[in-house]
């Protein structure tokens, strides 16, 4: 059997976010496992398990993501493998769901490492992505969370998604 | 901050994905740790493979995936490696961190500074998983 681990981030995380996140992280190593058996890849599997977390509002990731100070997602995602230690990972990428297929888009369809903004979106764009709106990706969490930030004063922020979460 | 990393049953071919939406009310343009080789995550199928999660910008000051993959190479046990170098960077730069290892030879670690992280892994046939220190459930895949 594959070994396979998954996390669904750090921090302060209230404890009525508790069972959502197990139901979250349950479900995606099912589902890396599923995809493990139909094509043997543990990369695929592991891609699997993180975009079912992107699509997963309860997560801080893909759609879900918390805002920064514009009310705006600006996603990141690393993706590496330890063969030949390839990698590939973007940061500044809006309105994709699975910012983790892009980053191994750039591992194996670009001689680079680190795509970054309006680049990496329009890289997506390339490799055939298509676009969610900011209303898929904003979650009503989300919104509150900033809201709860400005007025807390902006302090600095020890609690998990949407609810000023720690990336 | 979610992340997923892995080995195969044949040869022992490892993987780490992290993916994130970043920190509430961050500036416009700020990168964490996520995309950074040695912060967010690393892997290298002779010592082993990590994702971590936490606070970024703390992350990156003390290269907390490479520490970890140190503390592999130097022998610790895949738990040992990422609760020490989790512990390391809250001492000396602040913040909180959580990490999950798989080491070369396939053993699970599952480390954090911060007060829970959900985590879960998969071996033979059965889910382990948490999301407080010292808690453990598990459940059949």
């Amino acid at each position: 059997e594959p070994v396979i681990v998954v996390h669904g981030g750090a921090g302060n995380i209230p404890d009525n976010r508790d069972q959502p996140k197990f139901d979250g992280i349950l479900t995606a190593i099912r589902k890396a496992h599923a995809i493990y058996k139909q094509t043997s890849s543990i990369m695929d599997a592991c891609q699997a398990a993180v975009e079912y977390m992107e699509d997963e509002p309860a997560f801080n990731a893909g759609r879900g993501s918390v805002l920064n100070l514009k009310g705006e997602i600006e996603m990141e995602a690393l993706i590496m493998e330890g063969k030949d230690m390839k990698a590939g990972s973007v940061t500044g990428v809006r309105n994709i769901a699975h910012p983790i297929a892009l980053a191994r888009k750039v591992m194996e369809n670009t001689p680079h490492v680190f795509l970054m903004g309006a680049s990496a979106n329009e890289f997506a764009q390339k490799m055939g992505f298509e676009t969610v709106s900011d209303d898929y990706l904003i979650t009503s969490d989300a919104r509150t969370g900033l809201d709860n930030f400005f007025k807390s004063g902006s302090e600095p922020i020890t609690t998990e998604i949407g609810h000023g979460g720690v990336g | 901050t979610v992340g997923a990393i892995g080995m195969d049953r044949n040869g022992g071919h490892m993987v780490s994905c992290t993916s994130t939406g970043g920190i509430t009310g961050k500036m416009a343009g700020r990168v964490g740790d996520t995309p950074v080789l040695g912060a967010g995550g690393y892997c290298d199928n002779n010592v082993g493979t990590i994702s971590t999660t936490g606070h970024g910008d703390s992350i990156m000051r003390y290269c907390l995936a490479q520490r970890i993959m140190q503390n592999l190479e130097n022998g610790e046990t895949p738990d040992v490696a990422a609760q020490k170098a989790c512990d390391g960077m809250s001492a000396r730069v602040g913040g909180s961190a959580g990490a999950i290892v798989i080491s070369k030879s396939g053993e699970v670690g599952i480390g954090f500074s911060s007060p829970k992280m959900a985590w879960a892994y998969l071996k033979n046939g059965i889910i382990y998983y948490g999301i407080r220190k010292g808690e453990q459930f598990s459940v059949k895949l």
